[in-house]
C-alpha cells in the first residue's frame, strides 16, 4: 500500500522542525547570516553538502562557513526550496540563485534557474 | 502584490544518493 | 516553481542514507534487534518519538529501548514505511504491524492497517 501524500507530509513536517529549530544539527553561515538546518536534508540535496558532510572528519561538525562570495539571499531561498519543493523565483533573485545553486552543486535546480532566465530575456 | 501563478516541474528535483 | 517529485527524491535520499548507515544518529532496540535511524524521520512520521525526542532532556539520546512487548517485524515494517511511503501489509502481518503501529501512534497507518484486516475477512 502507497501513501501517495507520505513524501509531502514528511517534508512538511520537516520545515515545522526547521522553523520551531528542533532536531536541527548545523548552523550554516553565510555572509554573516546564520541558518540552521538538519545535516541529512543538506546531503540529500546539495551535492556540495553530501561531499563535505560523508568526510569521516567533518560528520560531527556543527557548524559551517561558506565562501564569503556566496549571497545569502539566494542561499536563504534553496534552503526554503530544499524543505518545501518550491523556489520562489523572479528576475531580481534568478542570477544570484543560479550561481549559488552552481556553488552548492544543485545541478537540477540550477538547470531551471538558466531556463527561467533565458525565458525572460 | 497580485497571485503568482505556480509552475510544476516535473523532473528530477535533486541528486541520487549512490547506494554505496 | 513547485518540483513535484522533490518530496520523493529527499525521502529516497534518505532511505540511501539510511542504508548506508550515514547521518543516522539513534538506535532503536526492539526486542533485541538493533535499527539504525534519523531521529527526524522518526519525530517526522510518530507521535510515540515525537513525544519522547520533543522532551528536553532526550533531545541528545542516541539510543532508545522500546517497550518488550514490541515486535520487531512490525517495527521494521514501519520503518520501511516511513523511509518509502510502501507499506508492505499481508495476512501474517497485519496486525502486528496494526499493534506497532498504535503503539507508535501512526494514527492513518494503523486505520490502513485496520481496513485491510476488515476487507480480508
Amino acid at each position: 500500500i502507497q501513501f501517495t501524500r507520505h513524501a509531502g507530509d514528511v517534508l512538511l513536517n520537516f520545515n515545522r522542525l526547521r522553523s520551531r529549530n528542533l532536531l536541527t544539527d548545523v548552523t550554516v553561515q553565510v555572509d554573516g547570516q546564520i541558518f540552521h538546518a538538519h545535516k541529512a536534508i543538506l546531503v540529500a540535496c546539495s551535492g556540495f553538502f553530501y561531499s563535505v558532510f560523508m568526510k569521516p572528519e567533518n560528520a560531527s561538525l556543527s557548524a559551517i562557513s561558506l565562501d564569503p562570495k556566496v549571497d545569502p539571499k539566494g542561499f536563504s531561498l534553496l534552503l526554503d526550496f530544499m524543505y518545501t519543493s518550491f523556489l520562489n523565483l523572479n528576475d531580481s533573485v534568478a542570477l544570484t540563485t543560479l550561481n549559488t545553486a552552481i556553488y552548492l552543486q544543485m545541478e537540477h535546480v540550477a538547470d531551471t534557474c538558466h531556463r527561467f532566465i533565458r525565458s525572460r530575456h | 502584490e497580485g497571485i503568482v501563478p505556480t509552475v510544476k516541474e516535473p523532473g528530477r528535483s535533486i541528486h541520487l544518493i549512490p547506494r554505496d
